[in-house]
Formats: C-alpha cells, structure tokens, sequence
C-alpha cells in the first residue's frame, strides 16, 4: 500500500523527530525533517500524510506526537525478539550493535555449529547449538532471522528456518536464497552493493 | 548513464556467470542467468545490451568472454585500495571479509583513535593511528574509504577525508553525512534497511 521510497523515510523521520524531542524542541516542520536528509519537503509531507498523520501548516508537527506516532506505525513500540544464525565476524558485530534496541528489536540469541563458539556468551547473550534453534524458535515465538553463515550454508540454513515457522530472513550471505511466498528474506549482498556504489565515481564506465 | 538497478545487477551477472566458468560452462543464456535470480530474462538481455556485449541468441553467451567483459567493465581488473576508518566490530568485520579481493578490491589498512587498536595486525592489515592517515592517503593513492565510526565522530572524520581528496565514502555511521558535490558517499544505515524490510511482513502498518 505505501511505496518502498517512502517505507525507506520513515524510520529515518523518526530517527530526526526523536532527535529534536531529546534536543527539546516542541514542534518541527516538513522543511527541518527534508533539510536533514536533503529532500524535498513536499515529499516528507506526502509520506506523513499518507501515513495517516496531520500536521499544523503554519506551525509544523508536534515533535512527541509525531515520534509517538511513527514509534507506533514502525513497530518500535511492539518487542521483535530475533536471533542470528551465524556467530562469525559479521554475526557478532551485528549482535553487539546496540543500535537495534531503539527499534524495539532485540537480539536474543546466536547460534552456531562450531562446537568452539556454542556456549560462550556475547554481549549478553547466548551462542546455542543448531540443535537447539527449533525448540528456541518455537519457545520464544522467533519471527526474525538474521543469517550471517558461509554461502554454501545458506539455503540449508534458510530451508531449516522455513520450516521452523520463520517469516523474515535477513541474509547476508551472497547467494540468492529461494523461499516460499509467504516469507520475506531480503538477499542482501553488501559487497555487490558496494560495488555499484563504485560505478557511480565519475569516471567509470557506469557513471 | 545507465540506471542504478542496471548497475544493481552487473555485479550479480557477473558472479552468476563466473561460478558458470568454474563449473565447466561454455556457454549461458539471458534464462539461465535470469532463473537464478528470478527475474525476466529480457532484463537480462537488455542490461547486457546495454553495456556493449553482444550474444548469439542461440547459443548464448560465451561464459569466458562475457566474464571478462563484465570483469572489466566493473573494473575488478583494476585493484582499486580502500582503507576502512574504524577498526570496532564492524570495521575488522569487514577486514577479514574475502570477499572484496574478488572485486578487485583491496582493504589495505585500517585506522582508528584508540591507542589500544592502533598496531594491531588483523587479516594482514595493520591498524594505524589517525595522525598517519593524511599521508598514507597520499602515498598509497587511496580514493575509496569505508567508514565505520561511531555516529558522533563520523562528520568529524568525513570532512578530513573530503580534505585529503577521497572520492567515495561507504558510511555505515547513521547519521547523513554532507560532503561536497564531487564527492560519492553512500550513507548506508544497515538498521534502517532492516527496518523497512521488516515493515513488508504481511499484518505490518506498512505492508
Ligand atoms: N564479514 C563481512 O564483512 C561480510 C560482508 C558481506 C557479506 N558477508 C557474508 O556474511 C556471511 C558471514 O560472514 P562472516 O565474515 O561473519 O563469516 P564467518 O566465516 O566469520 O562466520 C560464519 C559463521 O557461520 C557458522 N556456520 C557455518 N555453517 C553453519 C551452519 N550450517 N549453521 C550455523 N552456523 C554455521 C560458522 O561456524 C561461522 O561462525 C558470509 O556469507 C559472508 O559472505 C560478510
Ligand atoms: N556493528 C554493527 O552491526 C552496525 C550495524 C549498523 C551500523 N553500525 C554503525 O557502524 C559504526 C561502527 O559500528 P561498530 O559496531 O563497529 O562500533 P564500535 O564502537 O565497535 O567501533 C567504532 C570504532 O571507531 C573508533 N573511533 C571512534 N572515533 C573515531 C575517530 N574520530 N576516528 C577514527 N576512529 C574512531 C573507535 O575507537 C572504535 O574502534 C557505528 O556508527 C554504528 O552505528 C554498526
């Protein structure tokens, strides 16, 4: 119903409309928000508009009411408990990332099948063993995955979580993941992200 | 020129079409290409127009040629060095990934503040202090930076960076960064993706 563009903005509004209720500010206008993220305010307006939400023209959107209702509309408000399937570097960097947490997303746990990573503790939490990601998954009513295992892992892993009930992968594994319909997995490599981001320097063939 | 989600799937193709060289494949066709990532195989043809290659649409592609060609039209047959700023979790993440070298890229050093990181040797990198960046940016002709500071430190360094003649700036640091007109930076908020991907879940407000 809402367009990914504007599904991309709207966590990044609420990061600026937190930021001005923490800086004490009352209100905050289309144009603040759209300078920040060097936008179009007409752009910002359509996207709260479309969200449901009023402002005042003249005076621009009450700073707590707004994050308040972006807070609600985004999920932040509701506990997604995730875990990471993965304990590699990238794994644990993710899992000590406390950035998560404002979200209202929390890791819960890792899981590995090194025996030498499966019982050590990061960040407060566990490293558990793939034999146990079934029981945990249904114990703790696991929607979110992040998989962060090697690309010859991945499908094996992914297929697992399928069937455990899973509705969302997030895979970092550069491998593109089949999945049945009712289940989102974003395949997100980063490096080939990263590599089109190159072609735009002025001077490459692509640019 | 060519639009981004073009440039989104060259690098794509062109892992598609390599793992086809390794795999003993004379030949690939826009379908085979297409199957894999489950798009429309006239995407593929166009886009493989689009950069120059021709094909015989009989046969299809013959996988060496058109992996050279992709190789050297995404100019991983130049080794471009990049320096990562940072070396927290994300940063040595990123370190010991393999998978730059096979884009022709090379992470040749870290840096960071703490005089804790700085000489430590990760992945055959050193960590370098942030006194020496100036002049190893000019002596290695670095124009590529990953940067992964905490939030408050990245403008800071981001301008030094402008500064020093850096062209391209992955920044994982959310917060926007400004930079000058002639300068590509890429503000890659990994939380905020994840968070507009997880507003796709059918029973989301977004969704
Ligand atoms: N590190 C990065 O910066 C980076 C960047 C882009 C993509 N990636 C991708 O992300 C993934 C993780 O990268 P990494 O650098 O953390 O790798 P890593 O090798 O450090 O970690 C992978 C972890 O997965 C575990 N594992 C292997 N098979 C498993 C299985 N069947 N079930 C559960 N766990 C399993 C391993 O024991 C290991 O701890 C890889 O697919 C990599 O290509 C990493
Ligand atoms: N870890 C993740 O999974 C993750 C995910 C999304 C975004 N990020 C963002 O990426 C950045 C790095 O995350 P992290 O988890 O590695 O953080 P971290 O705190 O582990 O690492 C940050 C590093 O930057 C160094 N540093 C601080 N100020 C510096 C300066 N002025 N110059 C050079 N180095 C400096 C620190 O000493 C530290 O080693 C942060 O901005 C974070 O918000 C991280």
């Amino acid at each position: 119903r809402l367009s990914i563009p504007t599904l991309r903005r709207l966590p990044l509004y609420y990061n600026i409309v937190r930021h001005a209720v923490d800086m004490g500010e009352q209100y905050i206008s289309s144009s603040n928000i759209a300078d920040v993220l060097n936008i179009d305010p007409t752009q910002v307006r359509k996207d709260i508009a479309a969200i449901g939400y009023g402002g005042k023209p003249k005076i621009g959107f009450n700073t707590k009411e707004l994050a308040e209702y972006l807070r609600t509309f985004l999920g932040f408000d509701k506990q997604r408990n995730i875990i990471i399937v993965g304990a590699g570097n990238l794994g644990i960097a993710l899992a000590k990332y406390e950035g998560f947490a404002n979200q209202g997303m929390k890791i819960k746990a890792l899981f590995d099948v090194n025996p030498n990573m499966v019982g050590a503790h990061i960040a407060g939490k566990d490293i558990l063993s793939m034999d146990e990601l079934e029981s945990y998954i249904k114990d703790n009513d696991i929607k979110i995955v992040i998989l962060t295992v090697p690309a010859k892992a991945a499908q094996n892993v992914a297929n697992k979580l399928f069937s455990y009930g899973i509705e969302a992968v997030w895979n970092f594994a550069p491998v593109n993941i089949s999945h049945p319909r009712n289940v989102l997995v974003w395949n997100h490599d980063l490096v080939a992200s990263f590599v089109t981001f190159l072609q735009l320097i002025p001077g490459s063939p692509g640019a």
